[in-house]
């Protein structure tokens, strides 16, 4: 089962 | 700010490509050019354009601006431009509007349209520099049409990069699909290339939904590059030679 992750995830705020 | 295209296809191109997955952002106009960065509302995709001060007719910006649009009002404007019309955009320092003026070649017709501005607060997230894990260069047609052809069967793709081919797999509850695409070369014809550099093998999965948004830039570039690294965001990336690019990020789905 997989679900969605988020861009936030990986990328910090600049 | 004074930027003029000589034609206007391919800014309503580029309109045409995101405005269904952003709704409304800034355009950040510098002296190198004017490029956005936003994401979608549910923070899965982001997309960032780049036209370059050199792929327009002429361009000036003595002081950077950061126009906020909505991007179905521009691509409303833009409809009353002629694909070969010239298009003008202009901003005055503290003006609250935008101009447009799309003029014919044979200058019989010109036509002006002003935008107000909006506010929007723009949150740029910082993308790092990436090595990529596999590097994938294919015709964007081939990418538009496998996503077509999967989202049929499911709402996610595995995408997985070995060695000389890239396999796209889906399944849903009618059933189960698969494209696989094999490396070609093509010297006399590079935009109908296959080229697959693989550092590592990589294997991720994605929401369909996005990536069919992401090819909606199918037109404007007639190869797409897929850079993907195990447990990292897609970037999905439409060169657009002398002019600029646009790249989309999606997050990948991961096990529970």
């Amino acid at each position: 089962k997989t679900v969605q992750s988020s861009l936030m995830n990986f990328f910090k705020k600049a | 700010f004074e930027a003029k295209w000589d034609h206007a296809s391919t800014l309503k191109k580029v309109i045409d490509a995101v405005k269904d997955l952003i709704g409304d952002t800034s355009w950040d106009c510098t002296n190198t050019g004017m490029s956005l960065q936003s994401m979608d509302s549910s923070h899965v995709a982001l997309v960032h354009v780049l036209l370059k001060s050199e792929g327009f007719e002429s361009y000036r910006c003595d002081r950077n601006v950061s126009m906020g649009i909505s991007l179905n009002s521009m691509a409303k404007v833009l409809k009353c431009a002629g694909n070969d019309d010239s298009v003008t955009l202009r901003h005055e320092s503290e003006s609250s509007v935008v101009n447009f003026a799309f003029e014919s070649h044979k200058e019989e017709r010109v036509s002006e349209f002003e935008l107000k501005l909006m506010n929007i607060d723009t949150e740029h997230l910082g993308i790092p520099e990436t090595e990529y894990d596999s590097i994938i260069k294919m015709p964007s047609a081939d990418l538009r049409r496998t996503c077509a052809d999967l989202s049929q069967f499911g709402d996610s793709v595995t995408i997985s990069c070995a060695k000389s081919d890239v396999r796209f797999e889906t399944s849903g509850d009618i059933g189960t699909g698969n494209v696989r695409l094999s490396a070609r070369g093509s010297s006399d014809k590079p935009e109908t290339e296959i080229a697959i550099e693989m550092i590592n093998p990589v294997s991720l999965t994605f929401a369909l939904k996005y990536l069919n948004f992401f090819t909606k830039a199918a037109p404007l570039s007639d190869t797409v590059k897929l850079c993907m690294s195990n447990n990292h965001p897609l970037c999905v990336e439409f060169p657009m030679p002398e002019v600029g690019y646009i790249r989309y990020y999606l997050a990948p789905k991961i096990d529970e």
